[in-house]
């Protein structure tokens, strides 16, 4: 049941997952458009079996197309609030770019409840944490990226753009290196706390002129797969409050977009080093008919952790610093994007 | 041996569903207290 339970906190949190890239699955391929995820650690598309009404709208693997996909026999399923995500295991190459990855285990999705999955504009998932975070057994891609001597150096890289109407491209995950073009000023590395997520020790959060949280250290996760910055409830409450957000039915917390200019800014104290937003990082900006919509880019997760407190830097974070994930070393860069 | 994937930035399901007026009725529709599990490795027992 934990195993269960550990998975089916993915699912739900792909609710806030902005950022997808193509790759192909089978031979001759078939293209899947995938969330590329630091939070999770399996790689599943829908099944040409699918009966949900979400694989009706995306693409979905046909195995019986593929000359190189092998029957695995064992099934998995990602509980989901009120229902299940059911599918079945296989393996067969799959294709990043120019890179083929030989017999890489994944799930093909055979149902997908509720309405969440109608509305993905991604057919399926990529994860990119260790192994142990995985649900379907077997390597993660970037496990065999790296057993398959694939890849020269063994990390990856993430640069997102928020500035999504005029940027080119919106964003780029670079497998295998860093790209220089992307970064301004050094690299600051920070060792990973725990083989599981992305996680790293953070030594403070420091709201301008109010105060700090987490004083004597905390944990973060660095997580592509979420759109917002988590923390422990009692911490954010106050957060929001500090910047005058106030709760909207859905849990969310909006700000009047007039009053930006005067938001203190919001530190991140990680590895010595401080990674400053600004109200206009933090806040996101929505339209909503003819108006803007201003969202507060925190939200609260309360994580039980032997670690301790955690918090989640997600796309509103990642955003402004180009990140870079080093497996070999086990450590995670980040540098002004 | 590197290999660079362009990422296209669409907004959220959240964000969709908040535009077509249909993000409440599916937060009371999937129990909301799910959103805050995903990280939570292991619930002491008893944890409601």
């Amino acid at each position: 049941s934990l195993r269960l339970r550990r998975s089916s906190e993915k699912i739900y949190n792909f609710m806030d997952a902005q950022y997808y890239g193509e790759i192909s699955v089978g031979s001759p391929p078939q293209n899947f458009s995938v969330i590329f995820d630091t939070g999770s650690a399996d790689l599943w598309v829908p099944s040409s079996y699918c009966v949900s009404q979400a694989c009706a709208f995306h693409r979905r693997f046909k195995a019986f197309e593929s000359k190189t996909f092998q029957h695995d026999g064992r099934s998995f399923g990602i509980h989901y609030g009120s229902g299940h995500l059911l599918g079945v295991m296989g393996r067969d190459t799959v294709k990043i770019g120019d890179m083929t990855i030989l017999n890489q285990e994944f799930g093909e999705s055979v149902y997908e409840p509720g309405s969440v999955f109608v509305t993905a504009k991604f057919d399926g998932v990529l994860g990119l944490a260790y192994q142990s975070l995985a649900e379907i057994l077997g390597n993660p891609v970037f496990d065999n990226m790296l057993a398959q001597k694939i890849v020269d150096q063994p990390v990856f890289s993430f640069y997102l753009s928020r500035r999504t109407r005029t940027s080119n491209p919106q964003g780029e995950l670079l497998l295998g290196g860093i790209d220089e073009t992307m970064y301004n000023g050094s690299i600051n590395w920070l060792p990973v706390s725990v083989k599981r997520y992305w996680q790293v020790e953070m030594d403070s959060v420091v709201v301008q002129g109010a105060g700090s949280f987490c004083p004597s250290g905390c944990h973060a996760i660095l997580d592509t797969g979420t759109s917002l910055i988590g923390g422990p409830t009692r911490d954010v409450m106050r957060l929001q409050q500090l910047i005058g957000a106030t709760p909207t039915n859905n849990g969310e917390f909006v700000i009047d977009c007039t009053r930006l200019s005067s938001l203190p800014r919001i530190t991140f104290i990680l590895g010595g080093k401080e990674y400053t937003l600004t109200s206009e990082q933090y806040v996101r900006k929505e339209a909503f008919g003819i108006n803007d919509l201003c969202f507060s880019g925190f939200q609260a997760f309360d994580i039980i952790s032997p670690e301790g407190p955690m918090w989640i830097l997600g796309d509103v974070f990642l955003t402004e610093f180009y990140s870079i994930f080093d497996r070999g070393l086990d450590r995670i860069g980040l540098a002004q994007a | 041996a590197m290999v660079r994937v362009a990422l296209r930035r669409v907004p959220s399901i959240r964000a969709q569903l908040r535009t077509q007026g249909l993000l409440e009725d599916f937060l009371k529709e999937h129990r909301p207290d799910m959103f805050n599990r995903r990280y939570a490795q292991c619930f002491p027992p008893g944890t409601p």
